[in-house]
């Protein structure tokens, strides 16, 4: 999937499997994700759990979780608020489009989420104050958290790199292409799919144009055009909801790399 | 790893109409009794599961608020719990349930982050 984190760095990565993209004290979230096409190191999020911790007065330990094909408008326990405390209602689930996409308002840590399922897969968007991100109990081991630290770097791809040796056996048609890839992209016909949809080339342009190419999916499209609605509601910065720079390095490895 | 079905029958054994207890009542300790062996039962194959530890500390944590002994029954009880509705009709929670509004009285606004995860 395409990650952009915290500080605003942009990255494509493989994480494969779970992966913890926010573990603070008031809420984990944690996606799994899982290769596009067989064999193939391109992944998407097919499953994720969010964990509301229990707080004060205010709300009761709940759980979200969102699967393919599953996106609930409750909790794991059936609830859509906080629970019995006195504070329940600062933790609510709206249901925006059935089964498409979700919101959750957690007002006791200034938090908003949306959940959409966008064709097969999922996609995460979260704005959360700088404070409730940084609080974390004990930092060092948080090297994992994707939203704060960004992936590791054996964890990228670099676009370029990726197509070139990607094998075209992997993106031709076999038992796992999803079903809603009909045809397979040139490099032109991907860039003018993508420009109906995101007519600016900033990085979400070009996220969509790989996503197309590596798996032919139209759906690829949408997901990056509601990324980017979902970057237009929740940013604060509006100067920065356009992206041009791809960042390749954690702060802490680009010194050790040198 | 079945930690997801742990955690419903958690709920489920501490939510429903049939038994009208508290979160002080010994049947409160037998549920985290249950919910705790459930969870052992499936330690190995949750290992590096967030839900899985998520939950190993919760059940601490509550053993320990409502001062539960680790040894004792385990069967399933039920206890009843709000219907969200109701919970929901509630709209005077206290100020610390809102981020913003305690926020904007002593300081200045906060400064909110964005993380995005989408596509391949």
């Amino acid at each position: 999937p395409h990650l952009r984190t915290f500080t605003d760095r942009f990255q494509t990565c493989q994480v494969r499997g779970a992966w913890p993209l926010i573990d603070n004290n008031y809420l984990n979230v944690q996606v799994t994700n899982t290769p596009v096409l067989p064999g193939s190191s391109a992944t998407a999020t097919s499953k994720l759990t969010i964990i509301f911790k229990n707080f004060q007065e205010c709300v009761e330990q709940k759980v979200y979780q969102a699967e393919m094909d599953e996106l609930p408008a409750a909790f794991a326990d059936g609830s859509k608020n906080g629970g019995d405390k006195h504070g329940a209602n600062s933790l609510k689930i709206t249901e925006k489009v059935s089964g498409q996409h979700i919101e959750i308002q957690a007002k006791y840590i200034g938090t908003t989420i949306i959940v959409r399922q966008v064709g097969r897969y999922l996609t995460f968007a979260v704005r959360m104050p700088e404070e409730v991100v940084n609080a974390v109990e004990d930092r060092d081991n948080q090297g994992l958290y994707l939203c704060l630290r960004g992936c590791p770097l054996n964890e990228q791809i670099d676009f370029q790199a990726f197509h070139a040796t990607e094998s075209w056996s992997t993106r031709r048609k076999g038992p796992g292409t999803p079903v809603s890839s009909p045809q397979v992209f040139t490099y032109e016909t991907a860039t003018a799919r993508c420009k109906e949809k995101l007519p600016v080339e900033d990085l979400y342009f070009q996220a969509c144009v790989f996503d197309l190419l590596t798996t032919g999916d139209v759906n690829f499209t949408l997901a990056a055009y509601y990324a980017f609605e979902d970057v237009k509601m929740l940013h604060s910065n509006k100067d920065k909801l356009h992206l041009y720079e791809r960042t390749r390095d954690l702060p802490g490895s680009a010194a050790a790399s040198g | 790893c079945k930690i997801l079905k742990c955690n419903s029958e958690f709920w489920t054994a501490t939510s429903g109409t049939h038994y009208p207890g508290s979160e002080d009542t010994p049947e409160f300790c037998t549920a985290l009794r249950a919910y705790s062996h459930c969870t052992r039962r499936t330690a190995r194959t949750c290992r590096g599961d967030l839900a899985y530890h998520s939950a190993v500390h919760g059940i601490e944590d509550l053993m320990s608020q409502h001062n539960c002994s680790k040894d004792g029954p385990t069967s399933q009880p039920r206890l009843r719990t709000l219907p969200p509705g109701d919970s929901q009709e509630r709209s005077d929670s206290p100020e610390i349930c809102h981020y913003e509004k305690s926020f904007h009285k002593h300081s200045a606004p906060p400064n909110y982050t964005h993380c995005g995860l989408f596509g391949d």
